[in-house]
C-alpha cells in the first residue's frame, strides 16, 4: 500500500510504500486513552504481472473503539459492526446511513463508508472496485483519517505516529538512479534519508482517476521515517 | 540546428481492438554553449485527439492541461488583442495535421518532448490504416518506430508502406504477425538515416502506412467487454451486394472550369464503368440551370452506361451555382421512380466547388429544404473541390441526410480520390441496421441504428454496462438485406484476455472506456449539426463534459501548453482541434498560441516540519 502523509501546513507531503506478504496484519492506529486501535490486512494482486513485482493493497480493516464496545470489519466484500453484543452486515451494494448513539456510519454504494465515532475520530474507507474478469487486479481498499485532532498525544501506529505532525528537512535536488525522477536529502527523525520527489494519488473526491499529490517518497518500506520498522507494526489478528 | 542533437526519437504506438494510442517521445541536447531554440514538430492524423503533451527540462516538467475552449480563450484575451499570436497546430496534407512548438534551451541541456493521441481506426476498403508522419529533419542517433496491434478476434493482414524519398528504408522495417498480435519494428541506424555515406542529410522524411484487417463474424459481429465498457463491431462482408439507385449531382458552374471539370468527367467515366449492373442511375448537371442526361433513372446496363458516358463528355462549366434546385431535382427524380421494380436503396452524391450563387443561397434555408425533401428515405454524400469550397454547409448536408461528406483535393489524383470515395459506397450490403441489447444490462449506447452499411467498412457501436460484474448480455442484430430481413441474436461474452494477451498490462487498462469516450464524443459533435438549437446546448455540454473528462483535445476544448521562456517567466501557448472549416486553407495559420501573464516558477525544496494547528491535514493509505 500507499502511504500518504499530508503536511499542509508545510505545504508538502510524505509518502512511502509498506509491501510485505499478503495476508499480514499491520496496525495503522492505536491510541490507548481513547481506546481505539486500526489494524489493516494487506492482500497482493491475483498474480504477478510478468516482469513486476508483487505489490500489495490493504483487503480488510478492524476498528476498535474498546471505550464503546464498538467492533467494525471492512473488507472489500462486506462491512460488520458490532456493538456491545449486538452485530449488523452491511453491503457495498446499497446507499446506507446509520446514525448510533456511538458511532455514525455511512455506505455510498460501491465507493465509500465513513466512519464517526462520537466526540472522537472520523475515517473514510475507499472501495477501488476492480473488474472481475481483470487477470492481475483484484478489489482492495483505501484508508482515510478525515478527523484526527481528538486523539492523545500516545496515539501511534503506522499513521497514528503522523497524526500530531513530524519536524524534517529537505535538501537540494540532485539527480537520481531513476534519470525521470529527482532525488534530495532528507534529515528526519535524528536520520538522513535519500528521499525521491514524486507523487501519489488521493483519491477522495475522483475514486477512479485520484487527484495527484506531489510527495517525497521514502524508500524502503518508509525506513527512518517510521519509528521502528514496518515489521514492528506486525499484528496477529484484526482485533 | 547542427548544434542541436537529438538524441532519440520514439513513436511508441498501441491498438487494441483498433483503438490507437500513440506517443511520440522526442530527445534533444543543445551541445552549444548559447541557448538554443529547439523545434518539436511532428504529424499526427486528423481523427485523432491529442490528449496530452508535455516539456521537460532538465528534471522540470512542464505539463500540458486540457480546458474548455471558451475560459482558455477568455483567460489569454489580453495577449489576443495585443495580436501576439502563433499556430500550434496547423493542417499538414489531405489527412493530417502539424503540433509544433519550439523552446529555447541553455546550453549543454537537454530537453525531452512527449506527445500523446488517440483515435478509433475506420474501416474503409477492407482495412484499418495506422498513418505515422516521420520527418526528423535530422540524422538521429535512437530512431524507432514501435506499433503493436492486439486483435483478440485474430488479424487477417498486416501491410506496411512508407513514403520516405527513397524506398531504401522500407526493407528495414521488420513485421511479426501472429495470429492475434502484430509488431511492427522500424529502426534505421544513423549510417542508414544517411542520404549517402558522408552526408548529414536523413533519408527518413514521409510517412508510414500500416494497413491491417481482423477477421468479422459473419453473425452478431465482434464484442469485447472490458471493465466495465464494450464494444461491438459489426462488419459481415460475406453478404450479397444490394442495388441501389443513385443520381450524380454535377456542379458545372463556371468555377468548375478547367481541371475540376476535367477531373471531374474522367471520376464519373471511370464510376459508370463499375456500376453494377442491377443498379439504377441518373446524372443531374446543374448551374443556375438544371439539366438532367434522362429525366428518369436508368439501368446500369452496357448499353445504358455507354449513353451515359457520352453525355459526361458533354459537360461544360458555365454560369452561376444553384445547389438547392440540383438537390431538389435529384430528390425529386428518385422520390417519383421508387415504386416495387426499384431498388430500396437511394443515395445523391453531390459533386461541387462552390458556394450558391444563384437560386435560395441562404446556407440554412437549402439545409431545411433538402432535409425535408428527403425526408430519411435517401443517402447524400457530397464530395467538395477546392480549398474555397463550404465545406461546413456540405458536411452538414450530409449529416443531416444519413451520408458523409469528403473534400476532394485538387491535385493531379483528384479522379483517383473520387473513385475511391464512390468504391467506398458502391457496394450497400445492408439497410436499416440496427444493433439492440436487450435487457438493462447496458446504458451510455454510442449510435445504434445505421441507415446502410457497405462491403469493407464496419459498424461500431460501444456502451457502458450497467454493473461492472456484467460479463455477459444479449445482442441482437437486424437489419434488411438483399431479399429480406434477417436477425441474427446472440450472447456477448467477456473474453478472458489473460489468456489471448497475457503480458499487455495496457490492454487491461481503460481503453474500451476511452474508445466509448472518443466514440460518443465524435457522435455529439455531428449530432450538434443537425439537432435544434435548444438540443444543441446540451449535446455541446455533454461532448465537452467528455472532452474534459478524459482529457481530450476536440473542437470544445484547448489544451494551454506550457513552457519556459525567461528565468522568472513561463510562455503559455494554446493547441486547438482543427476543424473542417479551419483546415481549408492549409497555407495559413489556424490557430492562436496566446502569451499568458507571466507565472513565476514555484519550487521549495527547504522545508520545516511543524505540528498541525488549525490546518487539517490528511493522512492515508492507499493503492494507485
Amino acid at each position: 500500500p500507499h502511504f500518504i502523509i499530508e503536511l499542509p501546513d508545510q505545504n508538502d507531503a510524505l509518502c512511502f510504500n509498506i509491501d510485505h506478504k499478503p495476508g499480514t496484519i499491520f496496525n495503522l492506529v492505536r491510541d490507548p486513552p481513547t481506546g481505539i486501535v486500526v489494524n489493516g490486512q494487506i492482500i497482493g494482486d491475483k498474480k504477478i504481472i510478468p516482469g513486476n513485482k508483487m505489490h500489495t493493497y490493504f483487503g480488510r480493516f478492524g476498528i476498535v473503539n474498546e471505550k464503546f464496545g464498538i467492533r467494525l470489519m471492512v473488507s472489500t466484500k462486506e462491512i460488520l459492526v458490532s456493538e456491545r453484543g449486538k452485530h449488523a452486515n452491511f453491503s457495498w451494494t446499497n446507499n446506507k446511513t446509520l446514525e448510533g448513539l456511538n458511532m455514525d456510519l455511512q455506505v455510498i454504494k460501491d465507493r465509500s463508508l465513513t466512519v464517526t465515532l462520537r466526540n472522537s475520530v472520523k475515517f473514510l474507507i475507499i472501495l477501488h472496485k476492480i473488474w472481475k474478469m481483470h487477470p492481475y487486479h483484484q478489489d482492495y481498499l483505501g484508508f482515510y483519517t478525515l478527523d484526527s485532532h481528538l486523539f492523545s498525544s500516545n496515539v501511534h501506529g503506522l499513521l497514528g505516529q503522523f497524526y500530531h505532525g513530524v519536524n524534517f528537512e529537505v535538501s537540494d535536488l540532485f539527480p537520481g538512479k531513476d534519470p525521470d525522477k529527482q532525488d534530495a536529502n532528507m534529515f528526519v527523525k535524528g536520520n538522513k534519508l535519500t528521499v525521491t520527489r514524486g507523487w501519489k494519488r488521493d483519491f477522495r473526491q475522483d475514486v477512479k482517476n485520484g487527484e495527484k499529490v506531489p510527495c517525497w517518497f521514502i524508500h524502503n518500506n518508509g525506513t527512518g521515517l517510521l519509528d521502528g520498522v514496518h515489521t514492528d507494526y506486525i499484528v496477529s489478528g484484526l482485533f | 540546428l547542427s548544434q542541436i542533437e537529438v538524441q532519440s526519437m520514439r513513436v511508441d504506438c498501441k491498438v487494441a481492438s483498433r483503438f490507437a494510442h500513440t506517443v511520440m517521445t522526442t530527445k534533444a541536447l543543445n551541445t552549444a554553449n548559447a541557448s538554443q531554440e529547439v523545434f518539436f514538430e511532428v504529424d499526427l492524423p486528423k481523427t485523432a485527439f491529442i490528449t496530452n503533451f508535455s516539456i521537460e527540462i532538465e528534471g522540470r516538467i512542464y505539463v500540458s492541461e486540457v480546458k474548455e475552449k471558451e475560459q482558455a480563450r477568455q483567460q489569454y484575451e489580453s495577449a489576443v488583442s495585443s495580436g501576439l499570436t502563433a499556430g500550434l497546430v496547423k493542417a499538414s496534407g489531405r489527412n493530417m495535421e502539424t503540433f509544433s512548438v519550439s523552446v529555447n534551451i541553455a546550453p549543454q541541456s537537454r530537453v525531452t518532448f512527449t506527445l500523446t493521441y488517440e483515435e478509433l481506426l475506420q474501416r474503409r476498403l477492407g482495412s484499418y490504416e495506422i498513418m505515422i508522419g516521420v520527418r526528423p529533419k535530422q540524422l538521429v542517433q535512437n530512431f524507432e518506430i514501435v506499433v503493436d496491434i492486439y486483435e483478440p478476434n485474430g488479424i487477417a493482414f498486416v501491410d506496411v508502406n512508407g513514403t520516405f524519398i527513397t524506398n531504401e528504408l522500407l526493407p528495414l522495417v521488420k513485421k511479426t504477425v501472429t495470429d492475434k498480435k502484430a509488431h511492427v519494428y522500424f529502426s534505421p541506424t544513423l549510417d542508414q538515416q544517411k542520404t549517402c555515406s558522408d552526408c548529414e542529410e536523413t533519408l527518413v522524411d514521409g510517412d508510414l502506412f500500416i494497413r491491417y484487417d481482423v477477421n468479422h463474424p459473419q453473425d452478431i459481429g465482434e464484442i469485447q467487454i472490458i471493465n466495465g465498457y464494450f464494444v461491438h463491431f459489426f462488419a459481415p462482408d460475406d453478404l450479397p451486394q444490394m442495388p441501389k439507385n443513385v443520381v450524380f449531382v454535377i456542379d458545372r458552374s463556371g468555377s468548375m472550369e478547367g481541371e475540376k471539370m476535367k477531373q471531374t468527367r474522367e471520376a464519373l467515366m471511370t464510376i459508370l464503368s463499375e456500376l453494377h449492373e442491377d443498379d439504377y442511375f441518373g446524372l443531374v448537371t446543374f448551374d443556375d440551370t438544371i439539366e438532367s442526361w434522362r429525366p428518369f433513372l436508368s439501368k446500369a446496363t452496357p448499353e445504358n452506361v455507354t449513353e451515359a458516358k457520352e453525355f459526361v463528355k458533354t459537360i461544360e462549366a458555365r454560369h452561376m451555382t444553384d445547389i438547392n434546385k440540383g438537390l431538389l431535382f435529384a430528390v425529386d427524380m428518385l422520390t417519383t421512380e421508387k415504386s416495387h421494380s426499384f431498388p430500396d436503396m437511394s443515395m445523391i452524391i453531390l459533386l461541387t466547388d462552390g458556394r450558391p450563387s444563384s437560386g435560395q443561397r441562404d446556407l440554412s434555408k437549402i439545409q431545411e429544404n433538402v432535409q425535408n425533401a428527403i425526408n430519411g428515405s435517401m443517402s447524400l454524400f457530397c464530395l467538395g473541390f477546392g480549398y474555397d469550397v463550404d465545406y461546413s454547409l456540405l458536411d452538414t448536408l450530409a449529416k443531416q441526410n444519413d451520408g458523409l461528406a469528403r473534400r476532394v483535393y485538387e491535385a493531379s489524383d483528384a479522379a483517383l480520390q473520387l473513385q475511391g470515395f464512390y468504391d467506398e459506397v458502391a457496394t450497400p450490403l445492408l439497410l436499416e441496421v440496427n444493433l439492440n441489447y436487450p435487457g438493462n444490462a447496458v446504458t451510455d449506447l454510442t449510435q445504434s441504428h445505421f441507415r446502410q452499411f457497405f462491403k469493407g467498412s464496419e459498424i461500431v457501436v460501444a456502451g457502458r454496462l450497467q454493473e461492472l460484474e456484467t460479463n455477459t448480455f444479449q445482442t441482437e442484430v437486424s437489419a434488411n438485406g438483399l431479399g429480406d430481413q434477417f436477425v441474427f441474436e446472440g450472447v456477448a461474452i467477456a473474453e478472458e484476455w489473460d489468456s489471448v494477451f497475457p503480458d499487455q498490462e495496457y490492454i487491461f487498462g481503460d481503453f474500451i472506456e476511452r474508445l466509448w469516450a472518443y466514440l460518443t464524443i465524435q457522435q455529439l459533435l455531428d449530432k450538434r449539426e443537425k439537432c435544434s438549437p435548444e438540443d444543441k446546448e446540451n449535446t455541446t455540454a455533454q461532448a465537452l463534459d467528455l472532452s474534459l473528462r478524459y482529457n481530450f483535445v476536440t473542437p470544445l476544448t484547448s489544451m494551454v501548453v506550457t513552457k519556459p521562456e525567461t528565468e522568472d517567466e513561463d510562455e503559455t501557448l494554446i493547441a486547438d482541434k482543427l476543424t473542417e472549416d479551419q483546415r481549408e486553407d492549409t497555407t495559413e495559420p489556424d490557430l492562436s498560441a496566446l502569451y499568458a501573464p507571466p507565472q513565476k516558477a514555484g519550487s521549495v525544496y527547504q522545508v520545516q516540519g511543524l505540528k498541525p494547528q488549525n490546518l487539517i491535514s490528511s493522512y492515508f493509505v492507499d493503492g494507485d
